[in-house]
């Protein structure tokens, strides 16, 4: 309806209005579907934007650790730009007559509220653990892959506390059950900020994936497609040899169980706001970052497997 | 509301690999409560840590006796704090107008 300034930062509930939106500007091609609840009871949204029936899937997550708003923005952004792409651009609508793209804007909605509401910087789920006098968990810690591994705390106290086992919190069983029970997911981008880093598995060990290199062909043009907008520099590479071992993190779940296109980006900024990006350079963010997702979906698009 | 008055934001440099030791060495400090938004990992990657007012001291102590270079990425955290509040309500009301 062109009222939604998706140039600002916005509440939970300011966000999960404009998903409404988006769903009644493209009832043809979007539809909104509550795929679970958040510890404290949110609901838990993920936009289909489909074309037809019994389509494989692509699966695009962001924000899980809740500080990183710049992501969560920039997922709600891409939701419009990809219903509102569909039938004038070649590329999103082929995409669209073949796949089906899930798109969650809000992967942890509890952390988003408190960070909102309490403490800008946090950064996990809200669960409580008997026991333990602290909260939460890191939720891209908990996934099932080399879980409990290097990179990862046992201290529930930590900022990267990877919980009391594999899929405890329910933000990350909510999505793992999805992709399980849809069974024909083949790519799978989770967004998250900052440090300009494009990665891709594994972080659990240091080991490169069979499909190194193509995945890091794609990933290389993916980065180069972003940086053509306005220059930003990426890093490409595996989360082991960019950053560090970390054991738990989503995309090694995904390749794993065979997702074989499982990318992760960080995006902006490096050095000057960290998680504080402001609001002027969420569209900036999100138009390059569109264009590199872009090269993921095409490539998954063209090369079935 | 958790506020962030007098926290600041360092980015560390650590030129060897002996050098991003000392940092994991802090990072282990718990008492500390410091806040790493990179992790001491990799000598290519910066290490951006938001460190608390009454931690701050310590920390730069600690990174010029080991020669470790670092500059103030965010002088004071509470103040980009409030201008994004600031900016999110003004936001807000121009919507609602």
């Amino acid at each position: 309806s062109g009222s939604f300034n998706f140039g600002a930062f916005h509440t939970l509930d300011n966000l999960y209005n404009a998903i409404d939106l988006i769903v009644a500007d493209y009832k043809s091609v979007v539809s909104k579907q509550q795929i679970g609840t958040s510890y404290e009871g949110r609901p838990i949204y993920v936009l289909k934007f489909s074309t037809g029936a019994d389509r494989p899937g692509i699966w695009i997550d962001a924000g899980i650790h809740s500080r990183e708003w710049v992501t969560q923005a920039t997922a709600l952004w891409t939701a419009h730009q990809l219903a509102f792409d569909y039938g004038k651009d070649t590329s999103v609508t082929s995409l669209l007559n073949k796949y089906d793209v899930f798109l969650l804007v809000v992967t942890n909605p509890d952390g988003y509220a408190y960070s909102h509401t309490a403490n800008r910087m946090w950064r996990k789920t809200r669960s409580i653990k008997s026991g333990s006098r602290c909260v939460g968990v890191d939720p891209n810690r908990n996934w099932n892959a080399g879980f409990g591994g290097p990179g990862a705390s046992a201290d529930p106290c930590s900022d990267s506390y990877r919980g009391p086992s594999a899929e405890s919190e329910v933000e990350v069983k909510t999505v793992a059950n999805f992709i399980r029970s849809h069974g024909k997911i083949k790519g799978f981008v989770s967004i998250h900020s900052y440090s300009q880093l494009l990665l891709f598995p594994y972080g659990y060990k240091c080991t490169n994936p069979a499909h190194y290199t193509e995945l890091n062909t794609v990933g290389k043009a993916a980065a180069s497609a972003l940086s053509a907008l306005y220059g930003t520099q990426y890093t490409v590479g595996t989360i082991c040899s960019t950053i560090y071992q970390a054991s738990g993190g989503s995309i090694d779940w995904t390749y794993d169980i065979g997702i074989k296109y499982s990318f992760a980006f960080e995006l902006r900024d490096t050095g000057r706001y960290g998680f504080l990006l402001p609001a002027t350079q969420i569209l900036p963010t999100a138009q390059e970052t569109w264009l590199g997702i872009k090269k993921i979906l095409e490539h998954v698009r063209d090369n079935p497997y | 509301e958790k506020t962030f008055v007098g926290e600041q934001v360092l980015r560390i440099k650590a030129s060897s690999n002996e050098k991003m030791g000392l940092l994991q060495d802090l990072q282990s400090l718990t008492h500390l409560q410091l806040d790493f938004w990179t992790e001491p990992a990799n000598p290519n990657i910066p290490v951006d840590v938001r460190i608390p007012f009454r931690s701050l001291q310590s920390v730069k102590a600690y990174l010029e006796y080991n020669n470790i270079d670092y500059t103030i990425m965010i002088e004071d955290l509470q103040v980009i704090i409030n201008n994004e509040k600031e900016e999110m309500e003004f936001n807000e009301r121009k919507e609602r107008n």
